[in-house]
């Protein structure tokens, strides 16, 4: 399994309309200047997969993931994005090559996730992701400033971060 | 439960030691402070930089501390393993030798795995098999996409609005 | 001591403004949350990056917040000198354009206080008039001095022991 | 006022013996590899000026500031540090063009100031720092990793900072 596509469309700062950020197997570099977007792609990725927490998407609420960066435009009515996964390793137990995840939020708050197109619940997915361990549970994915607050663990903490891993 | 969390720990140790002498030439590993009550103690990270003596990773430099934690996170990575990993930054505090060799790493760990990491510094996205620049034009972020890092000439600001 | 308050404020507000302005080409400034009851509420750093729009410094990138904590240091500075300002490592997650003008900033500042900053970032190191290079050599730290950031060859490891 | 030289012996990684390091009036960078001592020459500062805070010098307790990283030599008695700053525009309240601070801490924990050579106590020399605007209260050293503390501050915390400066 590895991600093919990040498609996203009023997410932050990625615009309000439909981009297309195509992605390699091996070891892909993001780069760019300061405030270009990296980490809102990063954002976006955690977001398709379940990310709930307006604090770790560095947003004062959910809504605010909506993009905003334009005077002239109506402000889109809600943030997507879809994460394409190439398959054919099946370790996302679906019998297929290619595997699509997406989750639009609405203005109010609301979720709306789907697999391959189809409607479907946010906890079918997450099971879905376990299963194929692609759930961001905390190690495969670090966020600008998280290697300082892991470099400041203390003992007790370094313990409970292999504790919560077993 | 003891046993699993001690097969993890020692897991876990095997590949600091491997992952920290790659980057660093010198050693690291763990130690339980208290084998008797393993989950009422910690665990300290043990540090042996090139030319110097032991030391706890509380007291290195900002960048040793980096390299620590790094070395920490490949290691449960490599033992809990998952299909792609993402990285934002992390190379922010390290100096071109450290970043470079934690380059070296990623590359050939993205063999097994994709991974994907942000950085600002050309000497670690040159050793990218794929680059994609990202940059401000009215208002909204765009993507630019290069085979290699060669290639690399990222518009600072478009024409604004 | 509302009056000595807002002096102060309004003083490094100002600086801030040009401090912000020199950095980005866009505009920050302070803004006081409740201006009938000062000491029980907050003040808010705001932002407009070029090409964007107004925005509260808590919801910018980590690059564009150092920007703002390094304006807002800079501005209490000018309101309140010292002879000498020490910056450790403050450009480490700028990118090269920031780094390239804050150096500048500190350049210009450097004729009225001493200005001292520890970088790895050649682009900063070059605009010093002074580069001090310290190295690891048989277990301690030695000196190099360089009249000019041009001579720097710093041995990155001397021999060891 | 400007520093002109840093002097050490058995602080820190600076070593067993004596080192000097000149400084010029003007922008001054200091670089080097990770774990060279860089921001150890910054303590040594801080430490001169009267920082007794083990923390903030980054070490468990103030006795481990000595430097302890050679194992054929005997670890130093003490660590000193000197600092040597230009006083030709007199900003500090002294009839001298050049004056001399330095402490040495003994492995008891105590520490000796001295003031152009002379035994002096502690307040003494902070009044003088505080009135040449020299003492580190706070804003004129920015310690690595703190940036992004000051990034983060709520705003009362602002408010705060203000409210201390005057
Ligand atoms: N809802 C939104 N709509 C539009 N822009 C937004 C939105 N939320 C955040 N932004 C903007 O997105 C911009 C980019 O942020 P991001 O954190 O992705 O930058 P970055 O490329 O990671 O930069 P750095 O190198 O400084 O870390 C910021 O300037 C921020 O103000
Ligand atoms: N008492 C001591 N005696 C000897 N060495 C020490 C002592 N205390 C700390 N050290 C060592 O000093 C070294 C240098 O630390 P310092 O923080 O100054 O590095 P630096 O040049 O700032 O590096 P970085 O670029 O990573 O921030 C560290 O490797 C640390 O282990
Ligand atoms: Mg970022
Ligand atoms: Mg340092």
């Amino acid at each position: 399994v590895y991600l093919r596509k990040v498609e996203t469309r009023g997410f932050k700062s990625l615009g309000a309309k439909l981009l297309s950020t195509p992605v390699e197997k091996g070891f892909v570099a993001i780069t760019g200047p300061n405030g270009s977007g990296k980490s809102n792609l990063v954002d976006a990725i955690l977001f398709a997969l379940g990310e709930n927490s307006a604090k770790t998407l560095r947003v004062p609420n959910l809504s605010a993931l909506i993009y905003d960066g334009s005077v002239e435009e109506q402000k889109p009515s809600s943030a997507k994005v879809s994460l394409q996964f190439d398959n054919s390793d099946r370790r996302i137990p679906i019998d297929s090559d290619s595997v699509t995840l997406s989750r639009e939020l609405k203005q109010n708050g609301e979720s709306i996730y789907s697999l391959n197109g189809k409607h479907t619940q946010r906890n079918t997915l997450s099971d879905l992701l376990e299963n194929a361990l692609i759930a961001s549970r905390g190690l495969n994915v670090v966020l600008q400033g998280m290697i300082t607050r892991i470099a400041d663990l203390v003992p007790d903490e370094k313990r409970k971060l292999i504790e919560q891993m077993v | 439960k003891h046993r699993v969390f001690m097969d993890a720990f020692e897991r876990i140790d095997r590949e600091l030691r491997v992952i920290f002498n790659k980057i660093t030439e010198g050693s690291g590993w763990l130690e339980i402070e208290n084998q008797d009550a393993i989950f009422d103690s910690g665990i300290f990270l043990m540090t042996q930089f090139p030319g110097k003596l032991p030391r706890d990773s509380s007291s290195v430099s900002g960048g040793e501390k980096t390299i620590c934690a790094l070395s920490f996170i490949l290691a449960i990575q490599a033992v809990f393993p998952s299909p792609f990993y993402v990285f934002d930054e992390v190379d922010a505090h390290l100096d071109s030798k450290y970043s470079g060799k934690l380059a070296d790493i990623l590359a050939e760990r993205s063999d097994r795995s994709q991974i994907i990491i942000v950085s600002l510094k050309d000497n670690v996205i040159a050793k990218a098999s794929n680059v994609i620049g990202v940059y401000m034009s009215q208002g909204s972020s765009r993507i630019l996409r290069y085979r290699s890092a060669m290639e690399i000439e990222i518009p600072n600001e478009q024409p604004q609005q």
